[in-house]
């Protein structure tokens, strides 16, 4: 059995609005860790994992490791009927073929239940090895989404070069050029909205921008992001969840054949 | 030309 109750329930909404873009399909993992996801996009050129840690929740039973297979579109149509401020209760019974999603609304005066199918997926998990990273930049999550949002007007790949002057992001298109360049800030106001630049070694990688952008679907659930880089890497877009964990997508490089 | 790599010849099955 399995019975799972988050109280900022928006929180699952605007996960799965997060990532469905990426992914079709993907088993949900349930342990006493928590609830997490490891899926990659059909082109197998990203990966997301999704950890919500098991503390997070108000109410937390997992009585056996339990894998849930679900269609992300099919499920982020379900979450959408909870209101913003709903709790959101996940509930499966041991190798049982559905999952009930349960809506509370604050003031308890409305409650909900949707069911949904599960279904069978092959998923292949891979081991993500432990990395030391050339340099770690970490920006306000809206700042980093305009830049792949503007930079993709303009061509369809971005450079992104770290180095002592700062983090540049470059494109190119049959229209002209673009240079982004973001230097390490400090001496904000608010601390989400710095830029810190942690650098141990230049790095310049390039990446498609489709998936930049598909990444920054996950705005919402953070201030800041932070992008890990290592030569020859896929990159790391880590987007914090409060307290609960965080959704990590990975990107392979464009390489020079 | 620059070739898009996969996710899967960085990480492997685990």
């Amino acid at each position: 059995m399995l019975e799972l109750r988050l109280v900022q329930g928006s929180l699952l909404k605007k996960v799965l609005e997060s990532i469905k873009e990426l992914v079709t399909d993907a088993n949900f993992d349930c342990s006493s860790t928590g609830f997490s996801l490891q899926a990659m996009d059909s082109s197998h050129v990203a990966l997301v994992a999704l950890l919500l840690r098991s503390e997070g929740f108000e109410h937390y039973r997992c009585d056996r490791n339990m894998s849930m297979g679900m269609n992300l579109n099919n499920m982020a149509k379900m979450l959408k009927c909870a209101g913003n401020d709903d709790i959101i209760t996940i509930k499966a019974d041991d190798g049982g073929d559905t999952v009930t999603f349960m809506f509370e609304s604050p003031t308890q005066d409305k409650i909900s239940d949707f069911e949904m199918k599960l279904m069978d997926i092959d998923s292949e998990h891979l081991g993500i090895p432990e990395a030391e990273y050339h340099a770690i930049v970490k920006m306000p999550s809206s700042e980093f989404a305009r830049i792949c949002r503007d930079l993709s007007s303009i061509g369809d790949t971005v450079v992104i070069s770290v180095t002592k002057e700062g983090v540049k992001f470059s494109t190119k298109g049959d229209i002209g050029s673009a240079n982004i360049v973001c230097r390490q800030n400090t001496s904000v106001d608010k601390p989400e909205e710095a830029t810190v630049i942690d650098m141990n070694e230049p790095v310049s990688l390039t990446f498609a921008l489709r998936y930049m952008n598909s990444f920054t679907k996950a705005t919402p659930l953070s201030n800041t992001v932070s992008i890990s880089l290592s030569n020859e890497l896929p990159v790391v877009v880590e987007y914090k969840i409060a307290e609960m964990g965080y959704v990590r997508f990975y990107l392979a490089p464009k390489i020079e054949e | 030309v620059n070739q898009q790599r996969q996710i899967t010849s960085f990480f492997t099955k685990s």
